[in-house]
């Protein structure tokens, strides 16, 4: 299974 | 004051059509540069970067920055009210606004219409998208990828996108069946149908079928669409808007458990 990610897992608050 | 002219109003049009299916509504960050636009979806899977530079805007005044909360849906219906061919002014008069105005004049000035729109408080921080040197970096024609897309989303939820030297491959797989389309490398890289890999190391990586349908929203705009991609990063498809812009959609991806 897979699981999905979302974009705060990535990018940062700025 | 913020007021920007653009000579057709069907780049608009179009740069509307590729995220208000995508996003309900957004800031449009009005400075010097030019329009900026970032959101997210719903579910802050993807995330929309939109960049329209002042320089390729027929006219291009602004006084301060403004930062206009936008209901896409609204924009949409006042857009589709213009002719492609008329000439489109985007104006504010305060620098905090509550409204934005939107004239369209038809090419033999005869016609002016105005549309006024009231503009939200959206309240929405800035994402800090890091500089990346991706793994690959793959330029095709945005229609090909279209066409991807929209087959593959026939047989399964989940597209996998694998790069490598020899071309980059879609794969996907369902109750029906399963589904490959495989790209090679062209060998003429300056023609609108080429199909070119820059690749440092080879990746494979999976994302949901449905945002990259909503991506392709923005073919229209560009007869290349380029993506690149890393391991275990979102995935980024940009369209250049003609020599005004771009628009860039990141979509996380999904991650074997």
């Amino acid at each position: 299974t897979t699981t999905q990610k979302t974009i705060h897992n990535y990018f940062e608050w700025a | 004051m913020f007021e920007a002219s653009l000579a057709q109003s069907a780049i608009l049009k179009k740069v509307l059509d590729a995220i208000k299916d995508l996003l309900n509504e957004a800031n449009f960050e009005c400075t010097d540069d030019g329009i900026k636009v970032q959101a997210m979806d719903n579910s802050h899977v993807s995330l929309v970067s939109l960049e329209l530079r002042s320089d390729g805007f027929e006219k291009y005044r602004c006084d301060r920055n403004l930062s206009m909360g936008v209901n896409l849906a609204s924009m949409a219906k006042i857009m589709r009210c213009s002719s492609n061919s008329d000439k489109v002014t985007i104006k504010a008069q305060d620098d905090n606004p509550d409204k934005v105005s939107f004239i369209f004049e038809s090419s033999n000035q005869e016609r002016i219409s105005d549309y006024e729109m009231k503009l939200m408080d959206i309240d929405a921080d800035q994402l800090g998208i890091p500089d990346t040197e991706y793994s690959c970096v793959v330029k095709m024609p945005s229609a090909e990828f279209a066409r991807i897309c929209k087959d593959l989303n026939q047989f399964g939820e989940s597209l996998v996108i694998s790069c490598s030297k020899e071309g980059i491959k879609f794969s996907t797989s369902g109750d029906l069946g399963s589904a490959n389309v495989k790209l090679a490398q062209t060998t003429d890289a300056d023609k609108d149908d080429a199909v070119t890999i820059e690749m440092r190391s080879p990746v494979t990586l999976t994302f949901a079928c449905r945002y990259l349908n909503h991506f392709t929203k923005a073919t229209p705009l560009s007869s290349q669409v380029q993506l690149s991609m890393s391991d275990e990063i979102p995935l980024l498809v940009e369209y250049r808007i003609g020599d005004m812009g771009c628009i860039k959609y990141y979509l996380a991806p999904k991650i074997d458990d």
